[in-house]
């Protein structure tokens, strides 16, 4: 209560003050400078997300509550500590056989779909579709998808007055890759929308490079200087492993004919 | 009751001896922590602390507090430290001594190299179970995300992208010089 100021004498309905287009998306948000919003100590944002469109990693310093208006996606967020329990099968798009383990060298010339590669790992992905809501915990890394064919609407409350927020009272995103141009809230009402840059760009290309162990080259494109796509890119190719998208699950029934065949070669035993 | 109970209560805890520490790479330093896990009491102050030990030119992998704002105080040695706020701006590039004190602000993404003589600091965290998120290493967010996502954000190749989640091994603390394969078998 002692941070917020609520001597309101008329409330207004309203629209979105701030809009940020970006390749495949758009952001607007609702300007937090007004009083009832300093009174609640909430800002309010909607997304959009054309098909194929993906929102950029990012990790912000207020808890998000998200409505889902339209369409549908997934929702990928980095747990810290949590480990990588989604995994490829690795030769899957090749069509060559699966290596058994890791720590395999793969072969990593000749042509594009002879080439052999490990499995893929990551945290666990989300699906969501409209109607949803989602909860986006501070400081945890999230990114969207849009795999559907309708653009993928949400409305979000950002908790600015959260007390998992140690910060002032304005949200802030933290990119991890691109340039997104931001400025909600009380930063698009003084006038300083921007192009910011991830959170790579700040550090010296050596350091990282060192850190990452990784060749400079690599260190320049993750820092991305010339990047315009905005917070929200076009990734047409974009092959995510899910559990629906699983071949074994598509397929059942051959699935059941190799059990059926293994029981026949005395399997069943331990 | 009270000298059964309130009195009795845990109010103190080693962190600088080296056969407490919870993280540990022979190659880099180690770091104990103290919060409401050992000394319950922390969990009323909302307080925890970390006292980190750097090699010399040892890396703490780039990083953000979660939860936590955290003051640095520098006990010995030096370190490189770079900080870079929400629009990638870097607002610390420096090299901190003994004596001196940093303040990084909740989620400000931090790196910290130590210099030829290593860096000994006690860091003091305004949470009591205090979290971090590396950006590189084997507890990285990188490595949490999907190859794909890093290629069509970053704009590389699947080779590229493997090498940003898996070309360091280690966790944390990060050796000066790694001649580790890419991908070894841990």
């Amino acid at each position: 209560g002692g941070k917020t100021q609520c001597n309101i004498q008329k409330l207004n309905a309203q629209e979105p003050s701030f809009r940020f287009p970006s390749e495949a998306g758009l952001t607007e948000f609702w300007d937090s400078n007004n009083p009832e919003f300093g009174c609640a100590g909430v800002e309010f944002e909607r997304n959009t997300v054309q098909p194929k469109g993906l929102r950029l990693p990012h990790y912000s310093n207020v808890p998000k509550f998200v409505y889902v208006v339209e369409g549908t996606g997934v929702q990928g967020t980095v747990i810290p500590g949590c480990a990588e329990t989604f995994e490829s099968q690795g030769e899957s798009f090749s069509g060559g056989q699966e290596q058994p383990g890791k720590g395999q060298e793969g072969s990593k010339g000749g042509q594009e779909g002879q080439r052999q590669r490990f499995p893929d790992r990551h945290q666990k992905l989300r699906r969501f579709q409209k109607g949803d809501v989602l909860i986006l915990l501070p400081g945890f890394t999230q990114w969207t998808y849009n795999d559907g064919d309708v653009p993928l609407v949400t409305v979000a409350l950002l908790d600015v007055a959260n007390e998992a927020n140690q910060l002032d009272l304005q949200s802030r995103k933290f990119f991890l890759a691109g340039n997104p141009q931001q400025g909600g809230g009380k930063e698009g009402h003084q006038g300083q929308q921007q192009q910011h840059r991830n959170i790579f760009s700040g550090f010296d290309d050596q350091l990282l490079a060192e850190a990452f162990n990784v060749d400079l080259k690599i260190i320049q494109k993750l820092k991305g200087p010339k990047d315009k796509r905005g917070s929200t890119v076009r990734a047409e190719k974009l092959q995510l492993f899910l559990p629906e998208y699983s071949e074994q699950e598509q397929q059942p029934q051959q699935q059941q004919g190799q059990q059926q065949q293994g029981v026949g070669r005395g399997w069943r035993s331990n | 009751g009270l000298e059964e109970t309130l009195c009795t209560v845990k109010l103190s805890e080693n962190i600088g001896l080296p056969q407490e520490a919870d993280v540990f790479n022979p190659r880099a330093g180690r770091i104990t922590t103290v919060n409401s896990q050992k000394i319950p009491i922390l969990s009323s102050l909302q307080l925890s602390a970390e006292r980190g030990f750097l090699y010399s030119n040892a890396i703490f992998a780039p990083h953000w507090n979660i939860n936590a704002h955290s003051a640095l105080y520098v006990i010995r040695g030096n370190a490189r430290i770079q900080v870079v706020d929400h629009k990638g701006n870097k607002v610390f590039d420096d090299e901190v001594k003994q004596g001196q004190l940093i303040i990084v602000p909740q989620y400000f993404a931090v790196i910290k190299k130590a210099g030829n003589e290593g860096f000994e600091y006690v860091a003091f965290k305004t949470n009591d179970n205090a979290m971090i998120n590396p950006l590189v290493g084997r507890l990285s967010a990188l490595r949490a995300i999907p190859e794909e996502v890093l290629r069509s954000s970053f704009q590389i190749s699947s080779e590229e992208a493997e090498e940003l989640k898996y070309g360091r091994q280690e966790a944390l603390l990060l050796s000066e010089q790694s001649q580790q394969g890419k991908r070894e078998v841990a």
